[in-house]
């Protein structure tokens, strides 16, 4: 049988819901129907075969192949000259900071040395907040005075890192919009001090919308090499990993899943998919 | 106030006597759009069609109002009726609980409500009841040392509600307290049951519930659990100087069946400005 536009159109509707009240953008979810109607109108279906369940198929795999294959921090840092250096973007509250403490942890936990460059020197508690996870988790965190040059901490990091042998350099940045062209130039510059190796974006799991807006703008003005999804233990179903994952084009490394040092998991598209679509 | 996109369906009405149903359908559908874009909840989105669909065939347009203008006044009107209630901020002595998720704004905005108090003459403290996240106090206190306002809270002790407790009853002469709390979510059962508590102990005028402008679709299960738990009466949309639209929020507005009493626009103390329903649906529709 020959599948046909009418067909498919009610599945493809009812799964339109289903991405949209999951938090998958609507340019994203127009973006990745349109694509599996392509892809499956014209095509063969055996007579057995409900279109219900052939558009369920053809939407699971176009969803897997969105999101990627994760991102292997540890082998990554093994096979990387040395010390390994880290930038951490993103808008204002999405749990940078936590997540630097939380990364460092795992590094820490799996035999990697870390050093944690304050990069926050602007927002009110933010030298203290970081001190004090720092402490928590064992790790050395270069710290200058409140208000100083965020660049020359991250420039200072580093340095410690090459003369001290240190496996990896993260470095958390102020949370910023992506409108404010006074801080997004800020934030190039410390990337051009610090040269990272990797740019990761950190954005939370229940962002809507303007979770693409912000992604594509952070990557388009700074650079994102893969993405962190903070919160994902807000019952939230994983929408926003399509979201992002779509727009950036890069690999999702962690989901963050709670405020303890240990709430992180290596990012598994599988799971997201199978939330999404049971 | 319109965006191009709902310009264009509404100009399909113009010149129409008798109400077009395709041309509202495609108004419905393009408007649907705009809604679900900014981030407004999927099944407010469908009642909100439905009302205008039923209103616009049910409902003669008034003498002299052609059937465009009647159908846009309809679109405004159920616009407006998803803002919620106006709701009025006293000047008068009371204690303000401030909610919300993790990082959505609450210790910024509680300084910002302190330097609204204070801009009106009023004395002004607050409480520092979060004792969970790292530098909460030096955060908040900090913040608050801008403006001369009293910081209450007290740094290594872990038990929010007896600090609420010793706190109001240190600042029983202050006229306005604000409480500013921890970070926490509808699936954190110790977390909601501190909150219930903290909130009898206040025994707090207003709660307010502090909620992020990109916030998406689990913003109206997140304030549900919020309202039943402590009867949330006023929403604050914070960061709305980013891109993010605030539909969130409205669901938050929906399920607290309050209105939204402020908005933060900015990382700084004079962030704050009171809201206005008609910027937030051209903000919303465009
Ligand atoms: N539930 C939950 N909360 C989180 C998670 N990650 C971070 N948080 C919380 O979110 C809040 C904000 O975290 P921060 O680390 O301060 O966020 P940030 O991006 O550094 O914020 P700014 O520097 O102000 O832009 C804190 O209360 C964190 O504990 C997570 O995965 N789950
Ligand atoms: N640009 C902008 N930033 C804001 C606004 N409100 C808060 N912020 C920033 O958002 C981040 C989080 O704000 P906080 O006040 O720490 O949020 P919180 O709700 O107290 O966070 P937790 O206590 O961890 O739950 C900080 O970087 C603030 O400076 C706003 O209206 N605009
Ligand atoms: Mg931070
Ligand atoms: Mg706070």
């Amino acid at each position: 049988l020959v599948v046909g536009e009418k067909e498919i159109r009610a599945p493809l509707q009812e799964l339109e819901m289903v991405l949209l009240e999951n938090d998958v953008a609507l340019p994203v979810t127009d973006e990745i129907l349109r694509a599996v109607r392509e892809r499956l109108v014209g095509t063969h279906r055996r007579v057995g075969e409900s279109p219900d369940l052939l558009v369920r198929k053809a939407l699971r795999e176009s969803l897997l192949q969105v999101l990627g294959k994760g991102f292997d921090l540890l082998e990554y840092c093994n096979g990387h000259k040395k010390p390994v250096r880290i930038l951490f973007t993103g808008v204002n509250g999405t749990g940078k900071t936590t997540t630097v403490a939380k990364v460092g942890h795992y590094l820490k936990e799996h035999g990697c040395s870390v050093v944690i460059a304050s990069g926050d020197t602007f927002r009110a508690g933010a030298l203290e907040q970081l001190a004090i996870h720092a402490e928590r988790v064992g790790i050395r965190v270069i710290q200058h005075q409140q208000g100083g040059d965020p660049s020359a901490v991250l420039y200072d990091a580093v340095e410690y890192a090459g003369a001290h042998g240190v496996d990896v350099v993260l470095a958390d940045s102020a949370g910023r919009f992506h409108n404010r062209v006074n801080l997004m130039n800020q934030l190039e510059k410390m990337k051009r001090v610090m040269d990272p190796d990797l740019v990761v974006y950190v954005d939370e799991a229940v962002a809507g919308n303007d979770a693409v807006i912000r992604a594509q703008e952070f990557a388009e003005l700074v650079g994102t090499d893969a993405v962190i999804l903070t919160k994902a233990d807000m019952d939230s179903r994983g929408g926003a990993a399509v979201s992002v994952a779509h727009t950036v084009g890069k690999p999702i490394m962690f989901l963050g899943t709670g405020q303890g040092y240990s709430d992180i998991l290596p990012f598994t598209p599988e799971l997201v998919v199978s939330e999404l679509l049971g | 106030h319109l965006g191009a996109s709902l310009k264009d369906a509404l100009k399909k009405l113009a010149g129409k006597t008798v109400v077009d149903r395709a041309a509202v359908e495609e108004l419905v559908r393009d408007l649907q759009r705009a809604l679900l874009g900014a981030d407004v909840n999927v099944r407010l989105v469908k009642g909100l069609s439905e009302a205008i669909r039923t209103r616009s065939v049910d409902e003669q347009p008034p003498k002299g109002m052609s059937v465009r203008e009647h159908v846009l006044r309809i679109v405004y009107q159920e616009l407006i009726r998803l803002m919620g209630s106006t709701t009025d901020v006293s000047l008068q002595h009371q204690r303000i609980l401030l909610a919300g998720l993790q990082g959505s704004g609450k210790t910024t905005t509680t300084a910002k409500l302190a330097r609204y108090f204070q801009r009106k003459g009023m004395k002004v403290a607050v409480i520092c009841a979060d004792t969970f996240r790292p530098g909460a106090l030096d955060q908040l206190s900090t913040l608050c040392q801008q403006i001369g306002v009293t910081c209450y809270g007290e740094p290594g002790k872990e038990d929010a509600v007896a600090i609420v407790k010793k706190g109001l009853a240190k600042l029983s002469g202050t006229e306005v307290v604000i409480i500013d709390t921890q970070g926490r979510h509808a699936l954190e059962k110790t977390l909601i049951d501190e909150i219930i508590q903290i909130n009898t102990v206040s025994k707090a005028d207003h709660r307010w519930l502090v909620i992020d402008a990109a916030l998406g679709q689990q913003a109206s299960e997140q304030a549900r659990r919020f309202h039943e738990a402590i009867d949330i009466d006023g929403v604050i949309i914070t960061k709305m100087d980013g891109t993010a639209k605030g539909g969130g929020a409205l669901s938050a507005v929906s399920e607290t069946r309050s209105g939204i009493v402020f908005i933060g626009a900015g990382e700084t103390i004079e962030d704050l400005e009171r809201f206005d329903p008609d910027s937030f649906i051209s903000r919303l529709l465009g």
